[in-house]
């Protein structure tokens, strides 16, 4: 179980990598690798955060299977980001 | 973690550096 | 008894608590949080005279650890901001190696990178 959860982490660090050295190239800054590291903790933890409230909703709707309306609850708090959400969905369900 | 590093470059550019580094990244934490 | 002040209870929080125009603070407001990343046409308000803008970060000093709370302990939020703000004492004077990369590097499989 410790094992598999070191491979999500290095996974999720990689792509985390991968994103900050496009926002770097973009913008003309660099990331420190400690930078990169912390930045990849926080969102593995946050993703833990995201399964438990996705569990907590689905269940509460009585359902055993999380859907994308969801992951809307999710962004519940921020006007543009639930925009944002609800857009990258309708163009993944087309 | 595209916000994480935007909010990260902002602080950086705000304090004229070049590198986003954790003292940068703290800065930008309470919000983010 | 029905939810709302008394007018005794409203006098003393007139006298005691409310801010108002007489005060040098006439109020108080969080700063408006936004999301670079989404390109959000942002107009930044500068706060009214008189109302103090707080701060987040101002007690960053003390966030290193959870301090003592009382019936309710603090939230799993609370708990990952702390040890992120660990993590980042941890690592802030590293200078070219990363620990945290070096400690994940032998678990990373290409197959799992999307």
């Amino acid at each position: 179980q410790f094992s598999h959860r070191q491979r999500l982490k290095a996974a999720v660090h990689y792509t985390v990598g991968c994103l900050c050295m496009e926002v770097a190239l973009e913008k003309q800054v660099q990331f420190s690798k400690q930078t990169i590291a912390a930045i990849s903790e926080v969102t593995f933890r946050q993703c833990e955060n995201f399964a438990k409230d996705l569990e907590m909703f689905a269940r509460h709707a009585k359902r055993s299977t999380i859907t994308t309306e969801d992951v809307k609850l999710l962004a519940r708090r921020s006007n543009s980001l639930l925009k944002y959400i609800t857009e990258k969905n309708e163009e993944i369900a087309q | 973690v595209v916000e994480a590093a935007a909010r990260g470059v902002c602080q950086a550019q705000a304090e004229d550096l070049d590198i986003v580094d954790v003292d940068q990244l703290e800065k930008v934490l309470p919000q983010l | 008894k029905d939810g709302l002040l008394s007018e005794e209870e409203f006098n003393l929080w007139d006298r005691l608590y409310r801010l108002g125009d007489s005060d040098t603070v006439k109020g108080v407001a969080l700063p408006e949080s936004h999301f670079p990343s989404l390109q959000e046409d942002i107009v930044t308000k500068e706060p009214a005279t008189g109302i103090r803008q707080l701060s987040l970060s101002e007690w960053s000093v003390w966030q290193d650890h959870p301090l003592p709370t009382h019936q309710v302990d603090h939230s799993d939020r609370c708990q990952h901001f702390i040890s992120i703000i660990q993590m980042i004492e941890g690592m802030r004077h590293e200078e070219d190696e990363c620990s945290y990369e070096l400690k994940l590097k032998p678990f990373l499989h290409m197959e799992d990178v999307s």
